[in-house]
């Protein structure tokens, strides 16, 4: 209920007027979407049940690595009920394969889409996408951990609140089937996080700071 | 961590 209830709402594209040509028009207002994201997702992760309780060295760790997951279980979530086959990275800005081909994002159009037919198959609910995106940051692997104790609890918070709404819908194997899912998410996650480290050597995208920032950790 | 701190200053920040 709380990761419901602090979810936050959906953001809008800001659509970049400042150039003529289309693909890099959807690259500049790509990643002006993604770094506004990111400061809504970490806003967010200080209110997920446990996470204060983590040294700071830990939320950056978590959020440093877990960040591009996070994001991109909203994207599938959005995406799932799309008849078509575009990609809603916002209610604005669906892209389909064909723009995102030309806009250089032909390898993380094939591999979102294979997350968001995982998805949209087995009908995520808000419940499900909330809990997922919280268990994506406190499952980054980070190496070193700082306080493993309270990290190990704040896990264990998340595992078993999934449980427990999957119990209450009497589905016996879903929190299992969500689970599963963590390693396609995270191959995504690669995918999308070379995609802009290429995209910024290649065309000189200009990125934000707090956007550099989190890549830099990755790269 | 220096070389973060923009996160840092964002994950200080109590609103």
């Amino acid at each position: 209920s709380h990761l419901l209830l602090t979810d936050p709402a959906p953001l809008a594209a800001n659509h970049d007027d400042s150039t003529n040509e289309s693909s890099l028009s959807t690259l500049l207002t790509l990643c002006d979407l993604l770094n506004r994201e990111l400061l809504v997702l970490i806003g967010w992760a200080k209110q997920i049940p446990g996470f204060s309780g983590l040294s700071l060295v830990d939320q950056m760790s978590l959020l440093q690595s877990g960040w591009m997951e996070a994001l991109l279980v909203g994207v599938a979530w959005r995406s799932q009920g799309t008849l078509g086959e575009e990609l809603v990275f916002a209610g604005n800005l669906r892209l389909d394969e064909a723009q995102c081909r030309s806009a250089g994002l032909a390898d993380l159009y094939e591999a979102l889409r294979h997350l968001t037919i995982k998805y949209q198959m087995m009908r995520l609910s808000p419940e499900e996408a909330a809990a997922l995106k919280a268990v994506a940051l406190a499952n980054s692997d980070v190496d070193p951990v700082d306080c493993p104790d309270s990290l190990q609890r704040f896990q264990d918070g998340l595992h078993e609140a999934l449980l427990d709404y999957e119990a209450s819908r009497r589905e016996q194997h879903r929190a299992g089937r969500l689970l599963m899912s963590l390693p396609l998410l995270r191959q995504t996650a690669h995918r999308a996080v070379q995609t802009l480290l290429r995209l910024q050597h290649q065309h000189r995208i200009p990125l934000h700071k707090l956007l550099l920032e989190m890549l830099d950790a990755k790269a | 961590k220096e070389k973060h701190k923009i996160l840092h200053q964002l994950l200080q920040n109590s609103t």
